[in-house]
């Protein structure tokens, strides 16, 4: 399941 | 933030630290494979495209402006640098990384979270990253002698990478709805491509001895 958040990591 | 993820960036940011090191102070790169720095910068590059445009914090900011600051100035140096060149092991460090970027790119057509621009490069640099390694470690297989820097280089790499796969299972755990498989994956294949080396870095450790690479 493709949860639209930002990508918080590096 | 918790404290696998931490202490991940903070070993991802000690190994670029000694890599700095090595080549400000001891003005050398031998032993460090300008094709894995290559392959690092572009990794960067590609991933952070949306560094002007989605803020998540100062944290994230800084350490992606230090990431790419001191990935190209790593290549810079390497390239340019008119005594560091000079120990370059050029003649050693002969792998082809475009064979490795083009099927990475391909893949991340065929498999990304959402076809645009952003995601399919987001998912490329993860690609890229988990062999981005490859070149060093044949290099370090070729040399006779690796030096104490570069060891612990590649050795933080490492780390870093197995931190990052505790803080998956810890978010997985504690955030809902927290899974990224293509992130998980590649994340995986890249930290089982340092087991052979890390085998041998306990090894030499252990038994006090300088970190050998059998061929």
């Amino acid at each position: 399941c493709y949860q639209d958040t930002p990508k918080d990591e590096l | 933030m918790n404290i696998f993820r931490l202490s991940g960036d903070m070993t991802h940011l000690a190994s670029v630290l000694v890599l700095l090191v090595k080549i400000h102070t001891i003005k050398s790169c031998a032993g460090v494979s300008l094709k894995t720095q290559e392959l690092y910068a572009l990794v960067f590059a590609t991933r952070y495209l949306d560094i002007f445009t989605s803020y998540i914090s100062l944290y994230n900011t800084t350490m992606k402006l230090i990431f790419l600051g001191s990935s190209f100035s790593i290549v810079w140096y390497m390239r340019h640098h008119k005594i560091v060149r000079r120990s370059y092991d050029k003649d050693q460090d002969t792998f082809r990384h475009y064979f490795l970027i083009l099927p990475c790119f391909l893949l991340a057509l065929l498999l990304n979270e959402k076809f645009t621009f952003k995601e399919v490069m987001w998912a490329f640099s993860l690609y890229l990253e988990a062999v981005a390694i490859l070149p060093q470690l044949v290099l370090l297989q070729r040399t006779r002698n690796i030096d104490n820097l570069t060891g612990q280089y590649v050795f933080l790499l490492g780390a870093y990478r197995a931190l990052y796969i505790l803080n998956w299972i810890y978010r997985y755990l504690t955030e809902p709805h927290f899974v990224h498989w293509i992130t998980w994956i590649s994340g995986l294949v890249q930290t089982l491509l340092y087991a052979d080396f890390f085998y041998y870095y306990f090894q030499s450790w252990k038994n006090n001895q300088k970190l050998h690479l059998p061929a």
